[in-house]
C-alpha cells in the first residue's frame, strides 16, 4: 500500500488490485452500468467520424467537475474532421439519458456499382436500450468542397425511408428531407431521421435502410460524389453515420443481486 | 405513549432526568475509554477505467472520483456530520437502549452524476448520462 498526491492536493490510498479483486470490481462496475459483459469493438472503430462527434457531445455534457476528457482517443482524434455539435444538438443533449451512434452496415461504395444514382444506408437499431424513448435522431453524411466544379453549381440531396424493396422492381421510397448545397460547400449535412428511427425503433422488420439521391439542377439523377458526398469509401473520419438521442420513459428498478 | 393526565408533569421530569443521566454517562464513557472514533465522511475513493484496462472500449473518461462515506455515527452527533434529526434521536436511544436500537448510519446525502462515452460490441457508441453516481456530501442517516 502507498499513498498517491492527486491534482487537487489531496492523497488517497493506493493499491494493486489482485486478479480476483480486480475481476469482482470489473463485474461490479458492469453491472452498475447495466452492461451484461465487457464489450469487445472493431480496433479500426475508434478512427471513424462518429467517435469524434460523442467525443464533443461528452465535453458538452460534461461539468465543471468533470474536466474534459483528454483522453489518448482525443490524441488519435487530433486534427481529424470534426462532426461539429450545433445549438440544436446541445438542446436535444439537455434532454437527453443516452446518446448513441450507430455505424452503416451497407458495405462501402458497393451499392453505386449496381444503382450509380443511389447510395443504401442500414443502421442496426435493434440495438437500442430498452425502456428508452427516441427524442431526436440525425444521419449525419460529409460533403467535400470539389474543386474541379463550378462553384456556383448546385445539387439537390434527398434522403428517402426505403417502404418496400421488391426482387424485379424498383424500390417503394419516402421521402424523408432534402437539402440544396453548393459545390463549393463543405461539412457536414445533417437530415432529421426522428420519425424514422422512431417507426424502426416499434417495427424492426420495417427497417429496410435508407436512399440517398443527389440531383443536379436539371432534375437529373448524379453519382453523388459528383457533389463531393463522402457515402461509404474515403477517410474514415468522414464516414457517414446515426446519431440518435434518447430519454428514459419511466424509472427502472435495478434487480436484486 | 401519552400518560394519563395525573402525574404527568413528574413523569417528564423523571424521563428528562433519565436522558440527561444517560448523556452524562455516555459523554464520560466515551472520555474514559478513549473512544474518539472518526465521524462520518466522505472519503477519497477513485475507480480508474484505465487502471482496469477498460480504455479499448470506454473512451472517456480515464476514470471518476466516486468517494464513498465512512465513520462512526455516535454521540454526540457533531454539526459536520450532517446528521437528520431523527439521526440525532436515534443516538440518543442508541446509547439508552444500546441492544435493540442500532446506531445511525453513515450515508450519502447528495450524489452527483457522471457520463460515460463507450463503444459496444458493434462498434456503435454510447454516450451515457449516469444520474447518482458520485458522492457529494456524506451524513447520518
Amino acid at each position: 500500500n502507498f499513498s498517491v498526491d492527486n491534482e487537487v492536493g489531496s492523497s488517497f490510498i493506493h493499491r494493486r488490485l489482485r486478479s480476483q479483486e480486480r475481476r469482482e470490481i470489473q463485474r461490479e462496475i458492469l453491472s452498475i452500468l447495466g452492461l451484461p459483459h465487457r464489450p469487445r469493438p472493431h480496433a479500426h472503430a475508434k478512427h471513424t467520424a462518429a467517435p469524434t462527434f460523442m467525443l464533443d457531445l461528452y465535453n458538452t455534457v460534461s461539468t465543471e467537475a468533470e474536466p474534459r476528457a483528454y483522453s489518448r482517443y482525443r490524441a488519435v482524434l487530433e486534427g481529424q474532421a470534426s462532426a461539429a455539435v450545433s445549438p440544436q444538438d446541445s438542446r436535444f443533449l439537455d434532454d437527453a439519458d443516452t446518446v448513441m451512434s450507430f455505424v452503416n452496415l451497407v458495405d462501402g461504395d458497393r451499392d453505386l456499382l449496381v444503382q450509380p444514382h443511389t447510395q443504401a444506408f442500414w443502421f442496426d437499431v435493434s440495438r437500442i436500450p430498452e425502456g428508452e424513448a427516441i427524442t431526436a435522431a440525425e444521419f449525419r453524411i460529409y460533403k467535400d468542397f470539389i474543386q474541379e466544379r463550378d462553384g456556383n453549381e448546385t445539387f439537390r440531396v434527398s434522403v428517402y425511408q426505403v417502404l418496400q424493396e421488391p426482387p424485379d422492381s424498383e424500390a417503394a421510397l419516402l421521402l424523408l428531407d432534402q437539402r440544396d448545397v453548393w459545390a463549393s460547400d463543405d461539412g457536414w449535412l445533417v437530415f432529421d431521421l426522428t420519425a424514422t428511427s422512431t417507426l424502426w425503433q416499434l417495427s424492426p422488420e420495417q427497417n429496410l435502410g435508407l436512399h440517398l439521391v443527389l440531383e443536379d439542377r436539371n432534375g437529373h439523377k448524379r453519382n453523388p460524389r459528383r457533389a463531393g458526398l463522402l457515402t461509404g469509401s474515403g477517410p474514415k473520419d468522414k464516414q457517414p453515420f446515426l446519431v440518435v438521442f434518447f430519454k428514459v420513459k419511466a424509472v427502472r428498478f435495478r434487480g436484486a443481486r | 405513549s401519552a400518560p394519563a393526565q395525573k402525574g404527568r408533569q413528574s413523569n417528564r421530569s423523571k424521563q428528562q432526568k433519565a436522558v440527561q443521566e444517560a448523556l452524562k454517562a455516555a459523554e464520560a464513557g466515551s472520555d474514559t475509554l478513549g473512544l474518539s472514533k472518526e465521524g462520518c465522511k466522505k472519503h477519497e475513493l477513485y475507480v480508474s477505467f484505465k487502471e482496469l484496462g477498460w480504455q479499448d472500449w470506454i473512451i472517456a473518461p480515464e476514470g471518476y472520483a466516486a468517494y464513498y462515506c465512512e465513520g462512526e455515527c455516535a454521540f454526540p452527533l457533531n454539526s459536520d456530520m450532517n446528521a437528520t434529526n431523527h439521526a440525532i434521536v436515534q443516538t440518543l436511544v442508541h446509547f439508552i437502549n444500546p441492544e435493540t436500537v442500532p446506531q445511525p448510519c453513515c450515508a450519502p446525502t447528495q450524489l452527483n452524476g457522471i457520463s460515460v462515452l463507450y463503444f459496444d460490441d458493434s462498434s456503435n457508441v454510447i454516450l451515457k448520462k449516469y444520474r447518482n453516481m458520485v458522492v457529494r456530501a456524506c451524513g447520518c442517516h
